[in-house]
């Protein structure tokens, strides 16, 4: 995953 | 984490709070939309299913899971326990005027073309608008219960502050994701007319009415 894809946000 | 994203997200499980306690206690879902509760519930159903397979912290875990319970857990009181008290002629928003144009926009603007990243994509699209019925509902009965209108200032502040939280990780973090901040503005402004009548009303102990 990129970063920009992580979704650690809710 | 930072203190934005996680006063946006205290402010987000208060306002779920404030709406299970309002049904609850009043023992009535009078003035609550029950088609924006199911946009919610959409919304965290798609944006949730990586619940299983990528772990990020113990917090992520317990409000994913709690966002997804409280919002079934809506759903069910107001459809059913107190499907009496529902005001169904007065929540008349067409809910398929939102997800199809939304769900057509994820297919064509995201970051991936892979199904978990369009669901993900049209979560928060979807979020973005899902608010539509109950704002829709509260200008066409021309007034809401106090209670009510602490729960939407605290749902519409929850992304207010994730705006600041995303302006915070792009000059701390190097990190941004247009998707989300677009969709968050869009979402924002939508509450902005009720911020202004929340502001100038019910911080006065008014009552929270609309021009009819």
């Amino acid at each position: 995953w990129s970063k920009r894809n992580m979704h650690d946000e809710l | 984490m930072n203190v934005f994203r996680l006063s946006g997200d205290v402010s987000h499980l208060l306002a779920i709070l404030i709406l299970l306690m309002k049904i609850w206690k009043t023992r009535s879902c009078a003035g609550i939309s029950g088609k924006s509760q199911i946009l919610f519930a959409l919304v965290y159903t798609t944006r949730y299913l990586d619940l299983f397979t990528s772990f990020i912290s113990p917090y992520n875990t317990a409000m994913k899971v709690f966002f997804i319970a409280s919002s079934y857990a809506t759903i069910y009181l107001i459809y059913l326990k107190f499907k009496a008290t529902y005001d169904r002629n007065h929540d008349t928003f067409r809910m398929e005027f939102l997800v199809l144009p939304v769900l057509v926009l994820a297919f064509v603007v995201n970051h991936d073309f892979t199904p978990l990243e369009i669901l993900w994509t049209f979560s928060i699209y979807l979020e973005s608008v899902a608010i539509l019925p109950q704002l829709f509902m509260v200008s066409k009965t021309g007034q809401a219960e106090t209670i009510t209108s602490h729960y939407l200032f605290a749902l519409g502040m929850y992304r207010a502050l994730y705006i600041v939280n995303w302006v915070y990780r792009y000059y701390f973090e190097g990190f941004y994701d247009l998707i989300a901040i677009i969709a968050g503005v869009v979402q924002t402004v939508l509450y902005c007319d009720f911020f202004y009548l929340y502001v100038t009303k019910v911080l006065k102990g008014k009552q929270l009415t609309l021009p009819a």
